[in-house]
């Protein structure tokens, strides 16, 4: 494990806890597309079928426990609670999801590391999470103003992807035969998503402004 | 050499 690949994990972990807080503490889950966290569940399941295969270390166990537990609980107090589902905006979070998931799915039988149940689902989580973003981002450009939380979840999602990358790049050249095609495009993909929504918030941090997305 | 290649990252 190096410090990077550290880093990715530790702000993977706080973008969940800060979305938690924010869920926690103001019984408000509004400016969070439950789309984004439906795929994300989505994600994981399909990604950790390995929990029941292999074992890489306590720390790697623990953290898919986490992340699995974690999207599921923020997907069902969205839909369950019953403060927190009433501030869902709703009719601002309409991307049509299944048309990701499909996709994803496509592309994982057509690539993937080998054709086997678990290596088909490991490729569709990646595509997946690669895309994942894309209601929460639209939902954010949708409603214009973002609470300090949420754009704090987004930037500390983003953080994570970018640490991956660095992290990778010091595989690569640490490692001898170090390659990740399928994992290194997606996450390239996934990191320039973020691309515009880092631009707005470095802006509204330099000016110590409240974040605005331009419409 | 072939290496099994692990997924050790989450």
């Amino acid at each position: 494990m190096n410090i990077f690949r550290l880093a990715g994990d530790m702000t993977h972990l706080l973008s969940i806890l800060v979305l938690l807080l924010k869920i926690y503490a103001t019984k408000s889950c509004s400016g969070i597309s439950r789309k984004t966290q439906e795929l994300y569940a989505i994600v994981f399941m399909a990604r950790y079928l390995d929990l029941f295969t292999d074992f890489i270390s306590v720390y790697n166990t623990f953290m898919k426990l986490i992340f699995i537990a974690s999207s599921l609980a923020i997907v069902w107090c969205m839909r369950f609670h019953p403060v927190v589902r009433r501030s869902y905006d709703r009719e601002l979070d309409t991307f049509r999801y299944f048309f990701l998931v499909g996709a994803s799915f496509a592309l994982a039988l057509v690539w993937h590391d080998k054709f086997t149940l678990q290596e088909v689902f490991w490729a569709f989580s990646i595509y997946l999470e690669a895309v994942a973003i894309l209601p929460q981002l639209v939902l954010l450009q949708r409603s214009g103003n973002v609470d300090n939380l949420t754009g704090q979840y987004v930037f500390f999602l983003g953080a994570y992807r970018a640490f991956y990358i660095l992290n990778w790049i010091y595989r690569y050249m640490t490692e001898p035969r170090f390659t990740r095609w399928i994992a290194g495009i997606s996450g390239v993909v996934q990191t320039a998503l973020y691309a515009d929504f880092f631009y707005y918030y470095f802006i509204s941090w330099k000016n110590n402004s409240k974040l605005k997305l331009p419409a | 050499l072939k290496v099994k290649n692990v997924k050790d990252e989450l």
